[in-house]
């Protein structure tokens, strides 16, 4: 069952010693069902990752950073989660990103899609979609709307979406939310 | 056509066994 798109998963593993982008590996290229499934059952789960460590799923061509081409002009929705949450919920908002990623749910904003990070974090874990033009309102809310529903989140938990180039100035990565839903 | 699924036909195939 061929996927629209071909995706490549990365994985990052902080080490203060090497560049950031050293630190960050291509693991591996899925373009059916079947391949994802494998993928899948085949790493860590995101929860059994030690802090530091980010695994990113990009559409093929798009490297998970501000940087890329296809990136630069976009932004990200944020899911930021409580330390609790890493093992009650953590593993499940990841997969449910990874469907909306692959499944293509976005309908014609899908192509506006870039892919997903998961941070690992002490202080804190955070998952984020990315898409790729933060000007673009109606594509950016349609996609918030639809992934708050297919993460399940309640209503009066907000989730806001921060431009690319907005948080790169911002040394503590808290850059103001573009849109919120 | 464009690729689409939906989460519980992507989820049928979480633990089929895969040629690859």
């Amino acid at each position: 069952h061929p996927l629209q798109d071909r995706w490549a998963l990365w994985f990052f593993k902080s080490d203060q010693s090497r560049a950031w982008k050293d630190n960050l590996h291509l693991v591996t290229k899925v373009n059916t069902v079947e391949d994802f499934w494998a993928m899948y059952r085949h790493i860590q789960l995101a929860s059994k990752l030690s802090s530091g460590c980010d695994y990113a799923l990009f559409k093929d061509g798009i490297e998970p950073m501000w940087e890329d081409s296809r990136n630069k002009r976009g932004g990200r929705w944020l899911v930021s989660l409580a330390k609790q949450q890493r093992h009650s919920e953590l593993d499940h908002l990841w997969l449910e990103t990874l469907l909306c990623l692959i499944g293509e749910s976005f309908e014609e904003h899908s192509r506006e899609v870039c892919g997903a990070v998961i941070n690992i974090r002490t202080k804190g874990d955070k998952i984020a979609l990315w898409t790729s033009e933060a000007e673009n309102q109606a594509g950016v809310l349609y996609i918030g709307r639809v992934y708050k529903k297919r993460l399940g989140l309640s209503m009066k938990t907000i989730i806001g979406y921060q431009a690319h180039a907005d948080s790169a100035t911002k040394s503590n990565s808290l850059a103001k939310n573009k849109f919120v839903v | 056509g464009k690729k689409q699924y939906d989460r519980e036909f992507l989820l049928d195939f979480q633990f089929m066994p895969a040629c690859i």
